[in-house]
């Protein structure tokens, strides 16, 4: 079997940059719909109030709460869908 | 299902909603209904009505944009956020917005609905084959004005019928050129243009000058996308180059090289390396009418459920046959309870209603019906199930006895003036006017005698009661035959009638039964701000319709058009 071809990533220009790692695609995701305040915290804090978060949104959309961010909940944080928050702010 | 906090909801049933702007990705009527269905989901199982304005303010006030689109909340390229909307209140509370990198269609590829050509505005059909080829999209082959186009069935050879597709050399959308083709070149700021541009703009609109010079005379609009071009990226609406070159490489169609997340893109020119011009290819892109039954549901004051079936869930999928889920059934009508009054029922023979016996004047027709006193009853209802809001067009809309008349291939629908009760029908032609053919080009009613004269081809029939005068040629009534049939007809005081036929009108004198000396004349000259081209024209509570495909013009007494609208939702009350 031949190594599987290294795929070279560009970035194109005039999109809108979105390579994220997926901890910074969930925190941002978290965010952005109200599971998480928006203000800094410190680590030790944010790990706790990120699973708690996590365990919030995966009610929300019918996952297992694991607290975890596991590759259903990262699959579902890239799926398009409404911009509302999910958390009423 | 979840509310906002408070419960907020609109303080009235009769909400209004205004659109604002067009994406390119869709023909503005496509548009138009997909919101108008959205609006529907919602009414069918709520006391709310929808009124659509096209000036003002609206409760809802519905626009595209792209990124930063002038509210707090920027969307984010293709995918991801779709679109966003506010709960109700004033401001920009109940308004929503859909994001214009995203590529809008009905859920299930490119919907081409075409113009021109011979096909009324159908869509296009893919794939069609022409010439012994298989086409997918719009083409250009077999033209040599660079104008795309489609077959609007399987195979153009057999049926040949086709329409255009969207191009900006046909028309634009929005801006102030009411809707005029692109002029090419074009000199905006001194440069010259030979296509469409987003220079000049933020908003990554492309726009182009419909005359040669936009300096000098401001005239503008935007271009619609073709069905083959890229979304998004640095080339919104330029149509992939195949091959183009990547990396050093040759690619022949789209490809997810070069992206981690196996989204297609394609070079539109033919080396990306050197010209880094991109975009992504054409997909199945998203259900403006889904969205925008969710969107329209936060609208209302509906926040997002977590019954993944709800249309109120907030992420997106498509569903064929949609219809709306308990969950947000239960949760628009905690806000605003059920629909009122009662649903419609299939129309109950009416009580007869004696008409005059035939006038003397009339000489009476072998076709004559009966010699006794006539009863015009209402006629049995063919088949109930026959939807008329399925139609597009009809064959000619007329009153009746102050009725608003629908009719359509052998059959007509009624709207009572009165009451808010919607169509009855669909009735039998032949079964009511035994004489008359299936298409009934325009009729009216003569008021003072209760006379009713149809009129298809280039034959008229005059009905009084249930006897019958004809059929006899249009030119005994002294129209030239030049004249193939009339299409509107339109009863102006006592005893004249306008025929319309194109762009002219001639005025019938109903007592001497012959078109008045000093016609025709031009309709545009005489009704202007209506299309020249109307197929129907009637008089109804005041106004003039003038009707064009799914819309009509209302002029009023002052001659001045007040109203444009849906013949469907706001005649038919579909």
């Amino acid at each position: 079997w031949s190594l599987p071809v290294k795929s070279v990533f560009v970035t194109f220009p005039g999109e809108v940059v979105k390579n994220m790692t997926d901890t910074e695609l969930a925190e941002s995701y978290l965010k952005k719909f109200g599971y998480m305040e928006t203000e800094l915290r410190s680590g030790f804090q944010s790990m706790v109030s990120t699973s708690k978060a996590l365990k919030k949104m995966q009610r929300q959309m019918g996952l297992e709460e694991t607290g975890e961010l596991d590759k259903p909940t990262l699959e579902a944080m890239k799926h398009p869908r409404c911009g509302v928050p999910d958390v009423a702010n | 299902y979840k509310t906002f906090d408070g419960d907020l909801k609109w303080s009235h049933n009769d909400v209004t909603y205004r659109i604002l702007n067009y994406s390119p990705d869709m023909d503005s009527s496509l548009i138009d209904d997909a919101f108008a269905r959205a609006f529907k989901v919602w009414s069918d199982v709520t006391p709310l009505t929808f009124t659509r304005l096209f000036q003002g303010t609206a409760d809802i006030m519905i626009s595209f944009g792209k990124a930063d689109h002038g509210d707090p909340y920027p969307f984010d390229g293709k995918d991801g956020l779709l679109a966003h909307a506010y709960p109700p209140g004033e401001g920009m509370q109940g308004d929503a917005h859909f994001d214009d990198d995203e590529y809008w269609t009905l859920g299930k590829g490119a919907v081409v609905k075409t113009r021109f050509g011979n096909a009324e505005g159908a869509n296009c059909h893919f794939p069609f084959t022409f010439e012994g080829k298989s086409y997918t999209s719009c083409t250009t082959e077999g033209r040599t004005d660079n104008l795309p186009w489609c077959a609007t069935t399987a195979d153009y050879n057999k049926d040949k019928k086709y329409g255009f597709c969207p191009s900006e050399l046909l028309y634009t959308f929005d801006g102030n050129a009411d809707g005029a083709p692109c002029v090419f070149p074009f000199t905006f700021l001194g440069d010259e243009y030979d296509s469409c541009t987003t220079e000049g703009r933020r908003d990554g609109y492309r726009w182009c000058a419909t005359t040669s010079n936009f300096d000098k005379d401001k005239k503008y609009g935007f271009c619609p996308s073709r069905d083959t071009a890229v979304i998004g990226g640095n080339s919104e609406g330029e149509p992939c180059h195949f091959p183009f070159v990547f990396l050093g490489k040759e690619y022949d169609s789209c490809t997810s090289e070069g992206r981690g997340d196996g989204k297609l893109w394609c070079g539109t020119t033919d080396n990306y390396d050197e010209d880094k011009k991109w975009g992504f290819c054409p997909d199945q892109g998203y259900s403006l009418f889904l969205v925008a039954a969710h969107e329209f549901g936060h609208a209302l004051g509906l926040d997002h459920s977590n019954i993944r079936d709800a249309l109120m869930y907030p992420m997106y999928s498509y569903v064929e046959n949609f219809s709306l889920h308990k969950d947000d059934i239960e949760g628009i009508q905690y806000l605003y309870g059920s629909r009122t009054g009662p649903d419609p029922t299939p129309p109950q023979p009416d009580t007869p209603t004696t008409t005059p016996y035939p006038d003397e004047t009339d000489e009476t027709d072998e076709t004559d019906a009966t010699e006794e006193p006539s009863i015009m009853t209402t006629p049995s209802t063919v088949d109930p199930t026959q939807d008329a809001c399925k139609h597009i067009k009809f064959d000619t809309i007329t009153v009746i006895q102050g009725h608003l008349h629908f009719f359509k291939d052998g059959q007509f629908w009624k709207v009572p003036n009165r009451g808010d009760g919607g169509q009855q029908g669909p009735f039998s032609i032949s079964e009511s006017w035994p004489a008359l053919p299936t298409v009934i080009d325009s009729a009216f009613e003569d008021v003072p005698t209760k006379k009713l004269y149809f009129f298809s081809g280039s034959r008229f029939w005059v009905y009084t009661g249930n006897s019958v005068l004809g059929p006899r040629s249009i030119e005994k009534l002294g129209l030239p035959s030049s004249v193939q049939k009339v299409e509107g007809a339109l009863q102006r005081g006592k005893s004249k009638v306008l025929l319309f036929n194109g762009e002219d009108f001639w005025r019938l004198d109903l007592k001497t039964q012959t078109v008045d000396k000093g016609y025709p004349k031009n309709t545009g000259d005489v009704f202007g701000g209506v299309p020249h081209d109307a197929h129907d024209v009637f008089q109804y509570k005041g106004h003039i319709y003038f009707c064009r495909d799914r819309f009509y013009w209302r002029m009023n007494s002052r001659r001045q058009v007040d109203r444009v609208g849906y013949v469907k939702y706001d005649l038919l009350k579909c």
